[in-house]
């Protein structure tokens, strides 16, 4: 099963 | 002060309706020259709501000083249901303001219904979204794609978006079988938003929460079409094309670490 990755994982915080 | 007037309520209640299951607290950035702009994450970080109604998209639009309004979406969106589909509806904030003015005006009735909805403080953290490139991009009618999503999630909690240069195909995987659904680019020229078009630079598979992709076409009543952007190991792009704006969502797919 694949899984699932969060958001921050990819874009940094302001 | 604020002051934004829509030609219909029916704008802003659908936006309100296409996001409020998925975040529940986000400020509302407005100012002279974007309009009102939101981002906004779910809980659990997995999606992103970048929303921007321009001006454009007013009637008439007046913001003198750059303005955050802290909304709980479900009490705005019990106000936005006071007023009709049709009426005008009107905005209003002070420059420092506690609460937001809400006015619907019936266009044939000598009714005018005002509500004041509290403001709120809210702590949101802000994520930096570059302009990216993708490795394919479906064009396809909303309808169809929310009923492909709504369809497949009954079958499994994850839907997997293959795209070639030919075809779009969506599968799902669960307890009780299998299932596919398979389009092929094509050009209505008498509906030109019946059309399924797709660029592709590389092909692309992805594997998407079923659960999020239901969030996601809530908002197919804003639209008569979607763009799809896909890269490979990156988050989507969905994007639902306002009167004047957008209302863009960023999911982030699901693979092995």
């Amino acid at each position: 099963t694949q899984k699932q990755q969060t958001l921050s994982r990819f874009f940094g915080s302001q | 002060m604020l002051e934004g007037k829509f030609e219909e309520a029916s704008l802003l209640k659908k936006v309100i309706e296409s996001i409020k299951d998925s975040v529940k607290l986000c400020n509302f950035n407005c100012s002279q020259s974007k309009g009102i702009t939101v981002q906004a994450i779910d809980d659990s970080r997995v999606l992103l709501i970048a929303l921007k109604i321009d001006s454009g998209s007013f009637q008439e639009f007046r913001c003198d000083r750059d303005l955050v309004l802290g909304l709980d979406l479900e009490s705005l969106s019990k106000i936005l249901k006071q007023g009709n589909n049709e009426d005008y509806l009107t905005i209003i904030a002070e420059d420092s303001p506690d609460s937001l003015l809400v006015v619907f005006e019936d266009k044939k009735k000598d009714r005018i219904s005002e509500f004041s909805l509290k403001l709120m403080d809210i702590d949101s953290d802000v994520l930096t979204i570059d302009d990216m490139e993708h490795d394919c991009s479906i064009t396809m009618p909303a309808y169809e794609f929310a009923k492909i999503a709504r369809d497949m999630k009954t079958l499994s909690e994850s839907l997997q978006i293959i795209i070639t240069k030919d075809s779009v195909k969506f599968n799902a995987e669960g307890q009780i079988g299998s299932g596919s659904i398979i389009l092929k680019p094509h050009t209505d020229m008498e509906k030109p938003d019946e059309s399924i078009k797709i660029e592709l630079n590389q092909p692309v598979v992805l594997t998407f929460g079923a659960k999020y992709l239901n969030d996601i076409v809530k908002a197919t009543a804003l639209s008569s079409t979607v763009t799809i952007k896909l890269t490979d190991k990156a988050p989507a792009l969905f994007e639902y094309r306002l009167p004047s704006g957008y209302l863009r969502y960023y999911l982030a797919p699901k693979f092995d670490d």
